[in-house]
């Protein structure tokens, strides 16, 4: 068994939890924030045998979009690092990032 | 040092949490939401000794309590999968589920 | 790759976000709860490189500020342990633990 978090971003969040449905994944769904854009984002936990690994991944690819993002890196006040200059700058956002680690046990009760 | 992920339902959790004061094991709860039925839920993540993981699969064991639910897969709008057929159907919910992690490393400040 | 959950105060939260984008890390931020003082905290998510592991703990231990807190431990219904005792008790807040867990895998979409 193997456990993914997958951070995708609050536009696909939904399409992805219905995906997952549909194709018979289990999920655990975790409302957070990305560290930089401070923006609210979706953290997935989903637990899956080692054969469910890629499927997962070609699911997860099909339903994340990336897209440019312009975005105005303002005063320090509004949260974002003083170390970025004022001009502002384009990021690209709507991908997902997930980590697979492993599980040693899993149980249900 | 293991790491348990452990998905609780809403109505459980608040007697696993005193349940793991009482017993001494330390926790840190989050808010979730399952993929399937959309409800809120509580992911507790344990951090354990090794010798420490029966104890607390028996104790998580002890306050979980299956209960049969039986859901309206309501339209699509509804949140859930098209997929599945419009006649009511009844899964088990309440019961835990949990994901034994391996940790290379703990540490505090 | 490694993924480092790190819990901290919630008045040392904003800090660390803002030494972790300075310093060119990567996080996401989840808002959870403390199990035994049942006070918000953050849970910080942090996929680094191996050799990036070091610099992160000596940031988060330079953000972080133990304070010494009494709480009054109050009747059942505050929520805490009927166990404990009815005399106030001293305990240390505002450190913060950290569990390194091993990637099996990273991928971004
Ligand atoms: N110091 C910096 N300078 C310039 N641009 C920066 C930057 N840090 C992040 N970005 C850009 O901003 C996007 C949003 O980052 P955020 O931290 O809000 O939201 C992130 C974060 O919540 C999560 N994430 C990404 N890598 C992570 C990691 N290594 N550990 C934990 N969470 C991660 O996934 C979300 C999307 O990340 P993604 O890389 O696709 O997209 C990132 C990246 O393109
Ligand atoms: N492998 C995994 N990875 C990550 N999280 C996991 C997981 N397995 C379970 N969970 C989490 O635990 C909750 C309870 O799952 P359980 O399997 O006991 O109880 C499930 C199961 O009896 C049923 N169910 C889930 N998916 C189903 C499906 N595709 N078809 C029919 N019934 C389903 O609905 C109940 C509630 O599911 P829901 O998703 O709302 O809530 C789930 C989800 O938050
Ligand atoms: N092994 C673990 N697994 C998962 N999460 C963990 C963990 N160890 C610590 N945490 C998380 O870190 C927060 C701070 O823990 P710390 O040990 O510094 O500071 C703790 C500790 O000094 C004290 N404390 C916790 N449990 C206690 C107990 N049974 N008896 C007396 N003092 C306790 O109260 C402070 C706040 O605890 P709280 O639970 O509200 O909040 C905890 C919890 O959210």
């Amino acid at each position: 068994m193997k456990l993914v978090f997958c951070v995708v971003h609050q536009r696909d969040k939904n399409r992805i939890a219905e995906a997952l449905v549909r194709a018979g994944f289990k999920s655990t769904v975790i409302g957070s924030t990305g560290g930089f854009l401070r923006e609210g984002n979706a953290t997935f936990l989903v637990g899956v045998e080692e054969d469910q690994l890629e499927p997962l991944k070609a699911l997860i690819q099909e339903n994340c979009h990336l897209r440019d993002q312009v975005i105005n890196v303002g005063p320090p006040e509004a949260g974002l690092a003083v170390g970025l200059t004022q001009d502002p700058i384009t990021v690209q956002v709507g991908g997902a990032v997930a980590f697979v680690v492993n599980v040693d046990e899993f149980y249900r009760c």
